[in-house]
């Protein structure tokens, strides 16, 4: 059984979907089979991953809404070992339409509990989430083991972190009784700006083990990468924001 | 009547409360009478003008659900001719309120047009939306005479443009006649960065007079005022920052 974690942070722009891309593609690296799960109608992480819009035939939103398997909608990607269930801005009626949906929350989870899923003998699954606590992101935790909380070092990422937590507290509570922090990673650090220490101070002394030892420095290559449509670990393998997701993994696995 | 600008990006972390907040203040620095609301649940624009959480007593979300009247929300900021209808999380419930109403798309509209506006003697409203084209973000623009976007010089941040675009033109058919786009300003611009400088000349090339001429620069000082609760035209006014968002304002008053 795979494991299945979330990448959420309800504050926008924080490197969620930069994390999602890398991240997955850090562990193929390490030889770990990964989905990436396109759960944003922005649909990011499908371009970053060079999949473009007139390709996407099977999305999430069939994952969610109609009787399509995982196996059905997974495209390999350039990066061995890494697959992505894709999305487009049909996701974002899936808001509406789950609404009115019986098990609106447990969709996703349905879909991940179907047998096809044994087939695909995956390690991981990975779920970039968009920046909202709706029912989208709420399908991801409800269908995950973890949530992994990109954090950026800035004063507004670092306030919103506390109502993040206490809506995965609620999950567990509520919907899902494994979901659990799988932790906090640091991203666009700039070691010369003062906030970014204070944040990462901040961050430690109040959340101790949660924060990954791994900081995702600020690398222009990180950025550069998704216009090419590949993830940083291919497009410069030897940047400082590549050596830092092949960390991130290793401690991930653990 | 004041002038209504929505400021709005679905993408996630390009400045949208940044601007809001310092544009708001710049036009307050002119001698324009200016009410900033949070229509965005995570209330960064509240917290980035002084207000505690604690203090939030009447918010954005009673605007849209009760009967009081702007008149009734209004906080005066620090900031002489800056008004501020503060927003908490109790806002992340409106949406689905919102589904079950019958005007739910004109709520805001609505609250706008009540007596009581005309006594506060307005010369601009900035609604701050939050980073998904919601009902929440439905609701400014079907009140709005204008959108204002705020657009990071990276790529992702391209990518959703065109969809908001279409969102604008579709709302302008179906909702609100008036609507049209205020221009795109180009934030956090770090001119040493290759993509920085191809994405601007890509907007200007592709989208001409909607680019504002003014592009505000990442400026470390911008990032560090919301931390003080005070715009950056007052933790540091002689900051690169504050200089692009005095001419941001000089640009908009025409
Ligand atoms: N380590 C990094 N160094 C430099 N740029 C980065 C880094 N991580 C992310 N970025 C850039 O910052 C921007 C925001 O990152 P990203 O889009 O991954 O965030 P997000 O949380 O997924 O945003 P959204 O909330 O819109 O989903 C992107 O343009 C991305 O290329
Ligand atoms: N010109 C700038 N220079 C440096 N930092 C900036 C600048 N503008 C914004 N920032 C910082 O970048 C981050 C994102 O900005 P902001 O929160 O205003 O974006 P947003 O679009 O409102 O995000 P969200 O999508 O979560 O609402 C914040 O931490 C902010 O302090
Ligand atoms: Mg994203
Ligand atoms: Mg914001």
């Amino acid at each position: 059984r795979p494991k299945i974690i979330s990448i959420s942070n309800q504050k926008g722009g924080v490197g969620k979907t930069t994390t999602a891309i890398n991240l997955g593609a850090a562990l193929a690296f390490k030889g770990k089979t990964v989905a990436l799960i396109d759960l944003d109608p922005q649909g990011n992480a499908s371009t970053g991953l060079g999949l473009e819009k007139s390709e996407r035939k099977a999305t999430t939103y069939d994952l969610l809404l109609s009787d399509q398997g995982l196996g059905d909608i997974l495209w390999q990607t350039d990066v061995p070992r890494l697959w992505l269930a894709p999305s487009n801005t049909d996701l974002s009626s899936a808001d509406l339409q789950l609404m009115a949906t019986e098990r609106r929350t447990f969709m996703l989870a349905d879909a991940f509990r179907q047998q096809s899923i044994e087939n695909l003998d995956l390690d991981y699954i990975l779920v970039d989430c968009p920046p909202s606590l709706n029912l989208l992101t709420l399908n991801a935790m409800v269908a995950s083991d973890s949530v992994l909380v990109p954090l950026q070092a800035e004063f507004f990422a670092l306030e919103g972190l506390s109502q993040l937590m206490l809506s995965v507290r609620e999950i567990r509570q509520t919907a899902n009784t494994r979901l659990r922090l799988e932790g906090i990673v640091l991203t666009m650090f700039d070691k010369r700006n003062n906030l970014c220490r204070q944040v990462e101070l901040d961050a430690r002394e109040n959340l101790q083990d949660l924060v990954f030892d791994t900081v995702i420095p600020r690398n222009v290559r990180v950025s550069e990468a998704p216009s090419f449509g590949r993830p940083v670990l291919t497009y410069d393998p030897f940047s400082r924001g590549a050596v830092a997701y092949k960390s991130l993994a290793v401690e991930l696995i653990g």
